[in-house]
């Protein structure tokens, strides 16, 4: 049975799609059947997979959750063998305005991925930056919601609105709803800003913040301009191994070693 | 008359905040009457200057946007002698799913602003990573967008989407709608893909780029953590001169030299 891990926060940049990207090819490699969803309208890790995302409804997330659909049509391969992604299409930004008016309308993925989960191991969905129907769909569809926090003063004076809608979704609208980690991104250890907000991080959230941090790496922002993650553009890069470590950590937590 | 400038891109993290905090502060220094507006829930740009964000709703940009409160109610001084705020709330969260059923939905904020228009010389709006109804709202109400961009790659893929609002707001909303000028931001010359990136967009949007580009530069990310803008935080560093040039570039523009 898939776990279904929401990677969730509402401020913007943060390292949301580089974390969702990045982990996904990290748990492909190590042979865990996985899929991508990308439900951000910007669709970045669509594109960050060298995707396409298309104008037609037809074969779309958009289409499943709106009409119905079959989600197994919209599934495309990422040109890793253990990944599948669920690419993003522009008629998603209409999405939080059709959802305002449907029934049960948090609900709506939760339902559309019923016939995917059992599928594949692990399913990551990349969120966009607001906690509107979008996120709380996704949170109400997951297990369990991997926050990025950036090195950065402003990234920290979210916190408290995320986890208090958290609370909300696990109270309302899923029960089982976790917090599967905080990740600290894009850090640099040469700044001492990056490293009061790192502790600050470690002395609010405590054990939940991985061991693995995320530092900035040059590799993972250009990535995305050739279509494809750090561990296929270049291994050895540092950005390349935090993501594998940071794989590595979540298989412990699973007991998956 | 003051002219509105509303600061967009749906895009995360590109420096939408930092540049609205950082120009309001630069044009307010030059004795220009200016009004930082932040309608973005997360309220970011109330914190870089020190502010409250508040739960009440009693003398706030909600309440006039929500029940035809008096903006003059809501408005606070900044610190600096030409600068008012007027702060972000929490209930702003939920403005945007107000704002569906009301009538003239987009306009809400143009009528709201009318009062205040000829009190400033300039009027920055600081909005959120979306182009939601908060965002549609500022662009009427505005008389240009100043779109910053972060020197990365994934920040020049929204542009297009970015471009498509804008000419819809002024065909349908807002025919006087212009694009005040695009920003590159978080430049950083040691790496390659920012100068790549840079280039494409003086390639794109041509004279419309500030020939001040704003260097990545950490004082700028420790200022709000300090509650105040970089030219009070520290005035001698890169950040808070590449500000006050941005500054100077407008009032050339705008014949205010
Ligand atoms: N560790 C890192 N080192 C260097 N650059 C990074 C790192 N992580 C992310 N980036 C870059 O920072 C920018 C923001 O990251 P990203 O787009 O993943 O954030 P996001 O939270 O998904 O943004 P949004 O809120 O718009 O969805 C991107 O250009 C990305 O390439
Ligand atoms: N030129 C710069 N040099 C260094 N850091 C910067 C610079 N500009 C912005 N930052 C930092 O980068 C982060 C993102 O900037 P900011 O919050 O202003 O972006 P934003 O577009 O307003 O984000 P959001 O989409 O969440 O509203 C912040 O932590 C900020 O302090
Ligand atoms: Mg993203
Ligand atoms: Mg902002």
């Amino acid at each position: 049975m898939g776990r279904v891990i929401a990677i969730a926060n509402q401020k913007g940049g943060v390292g949301k799609t580089t974390t969702a990207v990045n982990i996904a090819a990290s748990i492909a490699i190590s042979e865990f059947k996985t899929l991508l969803i990308d439900i951000d309208p910007q669709a970045n890790a669509t594109s960050g997979f060298g995707l396409e995302t298309g104008d037609e409804i037809e074969n779309t997330f958009y289409n499943v959750m709106v009409n119905g659909g079959e989600i197994r049509d919209a599934i495309k391969p990422s040109g890793l063998e253990y990944l599948d992604v669920l690419p993003s299409n522009v008629n998603l930004v209409g999405m939080e305005v059709e959802l305002v008016n449907m029934r049960e309308r948090e609900y709506v993925m939760q339902k559309a991925l019923k016939g995917v989960r059992d599928q594949y191991d692990y399913v990551i969905i990349d969120c966009p930056p607001s906690l509107g129907l979008i996120t709380l769909n996704s949170l109400t569809a997951a297990d369990s919601v991997l926050i990025p926090v950036q090195a950065e003063y402003y990234a920290l004076e979210g916190l408290g609105k995320l986890l208090n809608t958290i609370s909300i979704v696990r109270k309302h609208l899923n029960p089982k709803l976790e917090i599967e980690g905080v990740l600290v991104t894009m850090f640099d250890a040469r700044l001492r800003l990056a490293t009061q907000v790192a502790e600050e991080v470690k002395k609010f959230f405590k054990d939940k913040v991985y061991k693995t941090c995320i530092r900035r790496n040059v590799r993972l922002s250009e990535a995305p301009s050739h279509g494809m993650p750090a561990l296929l553009y270049d291994a050895q890069s540092i950005g390349s191994k935090d993501y594998l470590d940071l794989a590595k950590e979540i298989f412990e937590r699973d007991g998956n070693i």
